[in-house]
């Protein structure tokens, strides 16, 4: 464990805990896609197999528990909770994340460290992350202005893997056999489809405005 | 340090 990965997960977490206080506090999922939060759940659920068979150490169970249960529980919630699931933005939300999954599933197949059925589905996994921000970022366009938790959130899901690709230099430097082409590659990819909602948060944050992305 | 076996990341 190195500050910059450490520094990476408490970001994720911090973007999942503004999801869910936005949710909790307002009530309301307008601005949040339930397709990315959907995508989400299944990339922690095929990532995170090793769950019962793979020790690491507790911190990295208990955060996996923590991912799977909080990515359920919003997706739960925007599509049973009877007052929440009414602000879901459903005609604006029409990304056809479907595409993604299929995608995501053929390259894992393609490309993979072993052909195994876990190493597929971390694979999947690396690659669907890369990818499940798409329907969220979409839906922002389409919406117009973004309420403050709604940009802060994906402002954090943006960072967290941006200090993962500083945890990977970091340790390609200080350890021998560190090879995490694939990760490395589709944090790369992950991090720049964030490049455009930066850009405009920082314009924001810098002239204290209502975040805008130009449709 | 060898590579740890499986994956150490989240």
């Amino acid at each position: 464990m190195n500050i910059f990965r450490f520094l990476g997960d408490m970001t994720h977490l911090i973007s999942i805990l503004i999801l869910l206080l936005k949710i909790y506090a307002t009530k309301s999922c307008s601005g949040i896609s339930l397709k990315t939060q959907e995508l989400y759940a299944l990339v922690f659920l095929a990532r995170y197999l090793d769950l019962f068979t793979d020790f690491i150490s507790v911190y990295n169970s208990v955060m996996k528990v923590v991912f799977i249960a909080s990515s359920l529980a919003i997706v739960w919630c925007m599509r049973r909770h009877r007052v929440v699931r009414r602000s879901y933005d459903k005609e604006l939300d029409t990304f056809r994340h479907y595409f993604l999954v299929a995608a995501c599933l053929a390259l894992a197949l393609l490309v993979q460290e072993k052909f195994t059925f876990l190493e597929v589905l971390w694979a999947f996994s690396i690659y669907l992350e890369a990818v499940a921000i798409l329907p969220q970022l979409v839906l922002l366009q389409r919406s117009g202005n973004v309420d403050n938790l709604t940009g802060q959130y994906v402002f954090f899901l943006g960072a967290y893997r941006a200090f993962y690709i500083l945890n990977w230099i970091y340790r390609y430097f200080t350890e021998t056999h560190f090879s995490r082409w694939i990760s490395c590659v589709s944090g790369l990819v992950q991090t720049a489809l964030y490049a455009d909602f930066f850009y405009y948060y920082f314009i924001s944050w810098k002239n204290n405005s209502k975040l805008q992305l130009p449709a | 340090k060898e590579k740890p076996q499986g994956h150490d990341e989240l």
